[in-house]
Parts: C-alpha cells; structure tokens; sequence
C-alpha cells in the first residue's frame, strides 16, 4: 500500500489547485514562514476524516476554507483528495480488486459536506473504516505536527499505552 | 488481549533499546510498564540515559535531547509495525547539526520501508529528500507548489 | 488602577502596531480589549494580519508567524516598560532565515537599552551577539563555558 | 541597573564553578544539545526566587543538586550568585547606598535551604521582594524558555492582561 498522491483544492491557503506526488523514500517540503506547508498536513489529516476543527488549527471546520485574500475572493468550498496505490489484499472485501482508490472530502461554505470513494458518494464514517482497515487511520505515531514532538515524552504513562495498542 | 500488548510491548522495547543508542552515539534508554500485573491498564514509562550522564527524570533533558528521544520511540514503533507513511513536521527544529546528521541518517534507512513526508528548514534534512517541493507565496495568501531540484535551489527557495 | 491599565494597554498597542509591520516586512495587527467597560477583568484579544493575507483567527497562524507575532509583543512591552535584561532561549527556531534576519536586526536596536541573554543554534543570531558563550561537555554530564571569538569559532562550537 | 555577573556551582550541571559575566548588548550562548544552555536559565530563574521545581523541568526542588555523572559524584549542595551592579536608586532604603548588590541561593541534600543579600543571610522572601523592587522580578515577559514563545499566544485573554499589568 502506498500514497500515490495529494490533491488540495480551496482548502485554506490552496485557491490554486495543487497535486503533490509521493515518491518512494523521502518527499521533502520546504519553503518560507506561511506559505503553506502545515496546511498541506492539515489537509491529509483532513481528508483522512479528521473531525476536531481545533486539530486543524480552526475554530470551526468552516475555517478550513479558502477565505480570501488581498488578490482573491473567498472560495465556496474546500476539497481535498487522497489517491492510494497498490492497495490489493489490504482493503476489505466490499471494495473489490482495486489496484488504486481515491477519497475525497468536500465542505461547502453552507456547511453541506460530500465524501467519496473512487467518486461514489458515501458517509464520513466509510472514510474513517476504510483508513483504519489499511492501518493509514492508526494516525496517532504516523502524523508529528509542528511543535508535538515531544508530546509522547510529556504524556502521562496512562496516555502512552495507545502507542502499543496502535503498534499491536 | 493481554498476550498481544505485552508482546508488542516487548518488542517496541528491544528496538527501543537499539535505536536509542543509535541516535544518541552511545547511552541506552528503556520503556517501562508502570503496571506489569496489569497488561490492560498499565502505563507506559520511559527511562533515558544519555551517553556518559546519569538516567534522569526525562523532564530533565534539554529540548534537543526529549526531541530525539521522542524520534526513537516513533522509529521503533515503525519497526515493529511499519504504516505506509509517516508525516514529520520540523521534528528537526531543536537538534543541533550533529544530532540532525545521525536523525537523516536513521530516517533514510526507514525510507526503505516506509514513505516518508517531511517539513523542514534544516539544508541537512533537505539533502536527505529523494525528491524536495518548495512552497511559496508569490501571491501573498495563495500557496505555490514546484518540485525543486536539489543543491542550487535549496538557498534560494528558503530564502524567498 | 483603571488609568493606569487603560494608558499602559494603549501605549503598549501604539508599539505593537508599529512593531509587527517591521518584523512582518508589512500587514498589521493589533491588540484588543474583550471588555472595553471593565478595565479590571477586562482581557486582551489578538487580531493578526500578515502583509497580503486577511486578518484571521490566531491559531490558524503558521509556527514561525505566532513566534515572530509573540516577539512582536514582547518587544512592544519592552519598549513601553524596558526590564534591564531579557532572556530568549531558541525563539528563532521556528523562524525562516529572512524572519531570523529582521528579528534580529530589530534584537540590535533593542540591545542598546536592555542587555538581552540569547540561546541559539542559528548563525544569523549568532552574528548579533556582541559577545558569544560557548557551551560543550568535554566530559559528559558535566558542562564547560568558554568565551567564544566570533567568525571561525562558530561552527566549531556548534558541531562539537 | 544592570546584571553584571552570574556564578552557578553545583546546580544541574554545573560542578565546574562557572562565571558568566553579562555584557552590554547582546550576550549570546552556543553549543550542542543536552550541554547545559537552558540550565544556565534555570539558574538565574531559581536564584531570582523560583519556587516550582516543576517550573525547572524537576520533580521536586533537589532535582537542581548536581547529581553525579559517570566521572563524578553527585554534589551536596547547588549554588547561585547573581550579581547587579548600577543599582544606587533603584533599591529600597534598607539596602543602604550600594552600587552592586549580590544574591546567593544555595540549596543543601537534606533540603536545608540558605538565602544571602551581599553576604548577609536572609529569607527567601527578601531576595523576592527584591527582585520585585527592581523590576527584575516581573519576569512574566522578561524570559522566554524554550518551546514557550507562543505561550502569549495560546494563552485566555484573560490571561493576557497581566503582561499589561506588570509593564503598568
Ligand atoms: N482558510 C484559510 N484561508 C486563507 N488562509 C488561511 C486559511 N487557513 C489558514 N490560512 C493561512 O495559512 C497560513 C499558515 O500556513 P502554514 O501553517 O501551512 O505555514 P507553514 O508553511 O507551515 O509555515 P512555518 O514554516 O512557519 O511553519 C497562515 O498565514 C494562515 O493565515
Ligand atoms: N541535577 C542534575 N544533575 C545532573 N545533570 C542534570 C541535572 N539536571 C539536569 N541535568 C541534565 O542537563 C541536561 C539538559 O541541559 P540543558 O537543558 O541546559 O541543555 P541545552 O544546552 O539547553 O540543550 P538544547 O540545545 O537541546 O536545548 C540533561 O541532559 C539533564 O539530564
Ligand atoms: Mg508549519
Ligand atoms: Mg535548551
């Protein structure tokens, strides 16, 4: 199973449609201050089916939007789709013989939201099963952000066992 | 199931011990249960040693030092149960150059295994990438994305 | 004292609204007061606006723009009420290397009323300082201080 | 009123009696990690009357006692001595008419605790009130440690206000 890649539409700092390829190994980004690299994070966790706003950095999920700036209007709506590849005998039987599969998350600014799985309609709940059905979902030592590398070192003894579950 | 986290648990554990000293050039550091009798309940303890020092409470240790032992306990994790990918996010902000050389050198041997994401300002972790995107803002708001090819174009992409 | 607190809030934000364009190389911000009647309980909001962008919320600020906004408000406090010393361990870490360089440029200018005490692993800060420590363990566990000679020292110092 | 000199010995790692003499301008400190750097903080903060050992990444107060290493023993007591110098007018009549004025904190193994202002033992709510008096003591925004920049930030605004408070 592998990521084959990343494509970010209206979401956050992305009015440009953007695709980002994984290749095998290291994918670096780099770049200035502000210029979008954490969003790029924000947006995988997202289409991954991230629930809380304030885990992407919001305050509500509205704010995950493109709201403009001095050169552009607001966007009506974010969408972000994650391509996997090589995904035979990892999926669950429902999902057939793929060899890639695509989700899809959108969220209108009227607060209506879309999900798709190889560009069928389904449930934000198909999403969170598929991710944890490949093991891609046991996000918790999958996903450092910005500032929480120590987190595992500053976490209660209690808050720690997770990390074996997820490994078991 | 109980047999199933205290396995796992050991076997985190023995990489642990490995990869710590790796990343540390020396030293040894251990997971601990809080509760051995108890494998569904049990906390999770950690016991560091850096080379040449004395194991202190790891609130201790410098910012540099709970970065990298924190790197250790994600590799072994991967070790044991690889994910496909895994996202780092400027993990490398507190080491020094010499602790950020032994991190790309580990985190270029996972990459065998795993796919690796990683959001850096270190030129050291860049040269690491097999493949490096830039992220700008030519339009104030508004991300560009362009794949860079490595050495000239690292300083004048950070630099933007 | 209700004057006291109103006039010290308005001085400190006639600073920090100078301040924050000169470290943000544009936009602005300000500081707000959640309850503008209670100059007691009353508490204080941020409204950030880097150059080009549109005001947002805070939190959706990335690493190296809340800490540039932070030390625009230390800076700002500092200039309506300067303290004799001020003590920053690593804040440029998240900053890209244009940040680092107007950071501290301003450090410079702020150096002249207030002896400031600065951590850093980064060159550009390194270069500021008029005078340089450094730190090793020669024997680990065990920490040796040294005067450092700016220029050819420094890599050395860092790399040990 | 300026700090002209800080000597630590036997705190954290510190068996070696070390002087930092503090300069106009910018004094700037270097070095690998795990060396010692934010230590040299932790000194200052405790000499200056820090009550948590929390506050100093310890479990309880004696955490700061130097405890040994693989070529040393552990010491029997930590040490701190900031030294002022300038400061005729800013320190209350009972202090005379000094022009330097130093402060010694040294904490004992069995928790025995000593306090002196310029050699003279006293309590550790003198060396507080000190502090205070100079305007030294309101360190709310005069130190920033490590990993706590955005601590304004993150913080209630409710919580804000005593930065106004202590520049009022
Ligand atoms: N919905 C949105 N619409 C427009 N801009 C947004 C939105 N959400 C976040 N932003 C902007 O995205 C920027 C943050 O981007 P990001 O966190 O990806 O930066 P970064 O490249 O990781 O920078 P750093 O190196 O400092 O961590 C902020 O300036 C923020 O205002
Ligand atoms: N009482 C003590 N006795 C001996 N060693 C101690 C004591 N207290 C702390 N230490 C050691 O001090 C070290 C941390 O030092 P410090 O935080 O100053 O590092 P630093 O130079 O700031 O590094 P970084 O660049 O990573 O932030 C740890 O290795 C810790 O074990
Ligand atoms: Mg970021
Ligand atoms: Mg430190």
């Amino acid at each position: 199973m592998k990521i084959k890649k990343l494509e970010i539409y209206g979401f956050k700092t992305f009015p440009k449609p953007t695709e980002l390829i994984f290749h095998e190994g290291i994918t670096g980004i780099v770049g200035p201050n502000g210029c979008g690299k954490s969003n790029i994070i924000d947006a995988m966790r997202w289409v991954m089916g991230e629930k809380s706003a304030k885990g992407l950095r919001g305050g509500s999920m509205g704010d995950v939007i493109f709201s403009g700036c001095e050169s552009r209007k607001p966007l009506g709506f974010a969408e972000v789709t994650l391509t996997l590849s090589e995904v035979e005998g990892s999926l669950p039987e429902k999902f057939g013989t793929y060899h890639e599969i695509s989700v899809t998350r959108r969220l209108h600014r009227s607060g209506e939201s879309e999900y798709l799985i190889n560009k069928i309609p389904c449930r934000l709940r198909d999403i969170t099963d598929l991710f944890l059905d490949t093991g891609l979902g046991k996000r918790a030592y999958s996903i450092v952000e910005q500032g929480r590398i120590d987190a595992i070192l500053s976490a209660k003894p209690q808050e720690r066992r997770y990390l074996i579950e997820e490994a078991a | 199931s109980r047999e199933r986290f205290q396995q796992t648990f050991d076997e985190v554990n023995e990489q642990f011990k490995a990869v710590f000293p790796r990343l540390f050039r020396g030293g040894s550091a251990e997971l601990f249960l809080t509760d051995p009798e108890d494998m569904l309940e049990t906390g999770i303890d950690v016991i560091v040693h850096p080379p040449g020092k004395k194991p202190q409470h790891i609130s201790l240790l410098s910012g540099g030092e709970k970065a990298l032992t924190a790197v250790a306990i994600i590799f072994s994790l991967f070790l044991v149960k690889p994910s496909p990918f895994c996202i780092l996010d400027e993990v490398d902000a507190p080491l020094d150059d010499a602790n950020v050389e032994r991190f790309t050198e580990m985190l270029a041997e996972m990459a065998t295994a795993t796919q690796f994401l990683v959001i850096t300002h270190n030129k050291i972790s860049m040269e690491v990438a097999n493949h490096l995107y830039g992220v700008t803002m030519e339009e104030p708001g508004v991300t560009d994305m362009v794949s860079v090819r490595l050495s000239s174009h690292l300083s004048s992409v950070e630099a933007a």
